[in-house]
């Protein structure tokens, strides 16, 4: 598995928290990664300090008007992390491909051709099950769910399902659930650790073992545009977030 | 101003706790209040104790099949507050609506004639800026922003201010911008302070005074099927909710 889908159409829960952290956790590993921003809100192009202003393309060019990759690939602060950035532009996206031809696998034959190139891919989606979410599904070959550990994140998980088994059966055969991460975990509180719990009865061994509880780090490394491994690398965000890349590396490369 | 709709296209910043627990607060001073849950992830359903997989209509039957409001209106445990319900029924109207005559207005047609039955109407919105919040905006007179006290939520702001500004110029001129509502406040925190000064200076008076810190009960709450004015009213979240509830009655009914 090379490419990854980070998908919760439930808002808020941590998609591109975890999509930034762990693409700039492999990155420091002098691992090739390739973080491609296809949420219109481009959190995880300012997340890692990139003006979303002055971008001369962005991810609705490569997707709507087949702008070469390499035309929009930018470099990160973190060596060996790039990527496709966005802002509000792509908004226009999901309007305009609903008429152009093999408007879902559009991601999937851009990415294609440059998967040689990165030893992994991360596709941030925005939260909903759209077109552009649709278009990261068909394009990629493993899933990754952040579960926010609250109550209603456990609602949407039996939707998300169903949009995956749709996508297996239509678009993308060998597209599999690679993994759930439970983010603002807390061990204290008892619906956290219910809905833990209900979590790991529903998925089992996809989930991973590391979780990422709340901390105030984490929240505040985007706004200094940095991730958390190079904003605070020894607060418990970087320990769990260096953890879970840890468990990744298991779990994807061991093979 | 009657109908309001709870926008932001940022996820899990509040929209739909504080719909429903707004609409709960002032159905308690036995305001006639109506909530409509317009998410096909239906949070507000849910939240409300409403068991989604049975219902035997939903806000899809009233938005896309005509179906009058009066046969999908659901009582709560609430008195005095009512709920058009949902459910991933819901998805499939975005779809539909696309081709359908008068996409944008569905919603305000069908809640024209029954806003004489309520004194308030609450829209709980998806966090997008699709064809389902646009018939929100286009029905609504205000709009409520809950906006989360962390950094990526600046960031939406000023694309939902443009989508605000077309819906005013082309489908509904009477919409303003009603108030900002600051969730998950922590006045320990640096970051939390600035981007709270930040929205004060970007929206001026339309931000209540009232803030809602991030609270455990706030959170537990919906897992009960009970706004936090029942599950709990003695608790820091539900003296938040009353307060901006109080807030709420004396900016719009004081005149
Ligand atoms: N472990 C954590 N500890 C503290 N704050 C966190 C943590 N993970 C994420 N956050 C914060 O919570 C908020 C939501 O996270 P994030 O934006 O990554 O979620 P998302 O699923 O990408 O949201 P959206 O649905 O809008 O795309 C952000 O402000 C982020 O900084
Ligand atoms: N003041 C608060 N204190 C603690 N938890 C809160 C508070 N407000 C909301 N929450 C919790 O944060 C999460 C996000 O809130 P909520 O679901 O209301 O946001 P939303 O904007 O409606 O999300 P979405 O974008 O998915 O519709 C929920 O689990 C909710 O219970
Ligand atoms: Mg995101
Ligand atoms: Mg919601």
């Amino acid at each position: 598995m090379k490419t990854f889908a980070l998908v919760n159409q439930k808002g808020g829960v941590g998609k591109t928290t975890t999509a930034l952290n762990l693409a700039s956790c492999l990155a420091a590993t002098e691992r090739r990664v390739l973080l491609f921003d296809l949420d219109p809100q481009g959190n995880a192009t300012s997340g890692l300090g990139i003006n979303k202003n002055n971008l001369k393309s962005t991810s609705y060019d490569v997707l709507v008007k087949n702008q070469p990759l390499s035309d929009t690939l930018l470099d990160t602060k973190i060596p060996h992390l790039k990527i496709i950035p966005t802002n509000t532009q792509l908004v226009a996206a999901e309007i305009e491909l609903v008429s152009a031809f093999s408007r879902e696998k559009r991601l999937s034959s851009v990415l294609a051709a440059y998967e040689k190139d990165f030893d992994y891919i991360f596709i941030d989606c925005p939260p909903s099950l759209g077109l552009l979410t649709v278009n990261a599904l068909s394009a990629a070959q493993g899933i990754l769910v952040p579960v926010q550990c609250e109550y209603y994140a456990l609602e949407g998980l039996g939707e998300l399902t169903q949009t995956i088994e749709m996508i297996q059966q239509h678009l993308n055969p060998s597209l599999k659930v690679a993994g759930i991460v439970l983010t603002m975990f807390d061990g204290r509180n008892n619906l956290s650790r219910q809905v833990a719990e209900e979590v790991e009865r529903f998925f089992q061994d996809k989930v991973f073992k590391a979780r990422i509880p709340r901390n105030v780090k984490i929240s505040e490394s985007p706004s200094h545009g940095l991730p958390i491994l190079l904003y605070d690398a020894f607060s418990k965000g970087a320990e769990n977030y260096m953890a879970l890349t840890a468990e990744f590396i298991q779990k994807f490369e061991a093979q």
